[in-house]
């Protein structure tokens, strides 16, 4: 990567692009093949459609959210990337059949708290953790 | 209530068959660290009217959940992640006659309390209704845990909690039971027993209900409950798939 670039015609072919290529500088915020960069995305879970409000009373379901979308290099700051990332990432510009990009995973999660009764009819009220993604980044 | 709307669909779905709906809800029992799906007994018509400890536990959630937005925190909910109710199963009196001292004895089923969990807080409720027998007098109202009970003589009794209050007042009475949590997680099989005392100012016993207590005749709404605040000791292990 060092070496002084030289000015070239672009082939007219239909070849890939060279793996030392560096996929995203002039990106507009999306991914190497047009995918979208790291982020969070809706996921809600319905414990009315799992049937189960006969013993959950509250809530009928919550917002869990998922993280999806592409490490490509470079990781810019929205994308939380640890220092590993950037460095695999950069590996895996080098050598992408042995090393994978960083993958796109949470990095904050929060609890949940859900309100049901047991078989005793006692009304239990528990908090879960680390149920809610707060915010992805790139690992 | 939901924890957000529900976010419209926006791409096509896929019905689940029915072992997959099975098996997605164990993955979720499990997550939630419930060994099955609760099945709980579907209530009378005549009981449908609200209890006083769900009407409790539905105010807690919101009070849980508006913390998690950064709102107010409550007493004892910032430690706990588990909460549980126990409505008394039996109710026993000594207030026949004139015979003293007066008491009021609750006992509470403590068969489902999880193990691995250790105790931060429990509370005894029960509402007190204005009372004129006496008129605007003080009134002491003391909490035991009935350690031990005997055929020939009077049971073993550990003191509890004491409040102080007025005869004409009015709302929930919470007594604090905390110290009586290290016997019954020893002994989840033996239900729990608290004898409840009142006494006048000038050292009288006097009979619970006289005092404008409530017991389980008592409208569904207002009826005496036990909370107890619990925090997991360890994380829990899941289960093999």
């Amino acid at each position: 990567a060092a070496r002084p670039l030289k000015r070239r015609q672009p082939k007219k072919t239909n070849e890939l692009p060279h793996p030392n290529k560096l996929p995203g500088i002039f990106d507009d915020g999306h991914g190497s093949r047009g995918r979208e960069v790291c982020r969070r995305h809706e996921l809600y879970v319905s414990f009315r459609d799992l049937g189960w409000l006969d013993w959950v009373i509250a809530p009928q379901g919550y917002s869990a959210y998922y993280c999806e979308g592409e490490c490509a290099f470079p990781l810019d700051s929205c994308m939380n990337a640890t220092n590993h990332a950037i460095l695999q990432s950069l590996v895996h510009l080098m050598k992408p059949d042995v090393v994978p990009k960083a993958c796109c995973a949470p990095t904050k999660l929060s609890a949940t708290s859900v309100l049901y009764y047991d078989s005793s009819n006692n009304v239990i009220l528990r908090k879960h953790r680390n149920m809610v993604v707060k915010a992805c980044g790139c690992h | 209530g939901g924890h957000g709307p529900r976010p419209p669909h926006t791409c096509p779905q896929r019905r689940l068959g029915a072992r997959e709906r099975r098996d997605m809800q164990r993955e979720i029992l499990a997550v939630l660290g419930l060994p099955g799906r609760p099945r709980p007994r579907a209530q009378p018509a005549a009981a449908r009217q609200p209890a006083s400890a769900p009407l409790f536990m539905l105010d807690l959630y919101h009070a849980m959940t508006d913390d998690d937005d950064g709102g107010p925190p409550q007493a004892h909910l910032g430690r706990a992640d588990l909460v549980m109710s126990f409505v008394n199963m039996v109710e026993r009196d000594r207030t026949l006659g004139y015979q003293e001292p007066h008491w009021k004895e609750f006992h509470f089923d403590l068969t489902q309390i999880p193990a691995g969990e250790a105790v931060t807080a429990a509370e005894f409720r029960i509402y007190k209704e204005p009372s004129t027998h006496p008129l605007n007098t003080t009134l002491h109202i003391s909490m035991f845990e009935v350690v031990q009970e005997h055929s020939n003589r009077e049971s073993d009794l550990f003191f509890l909690d004491l409040q102080t209050l007025r005869s004409g007042d009015e709302g929930w009475l919470v007594l604090d039971i905390t110290a009586a949590s290290d016997r019954w997680l020893l002994n989840h099989h033996k239900d729990l027993g608290l004898r409840l005392y009142v006494e006048t100012a000038d050292g009288h016993s006097m009979d619970p209900g006289l005092a404008g207590l409530l017991g389980r005749q008592a409208p569904r709404s207002r009826q005496p409950f036990m909370v107890t605040f619990f925090r997991a000791s360890q994380s829990p292990v899941r289960a093999p798939r």
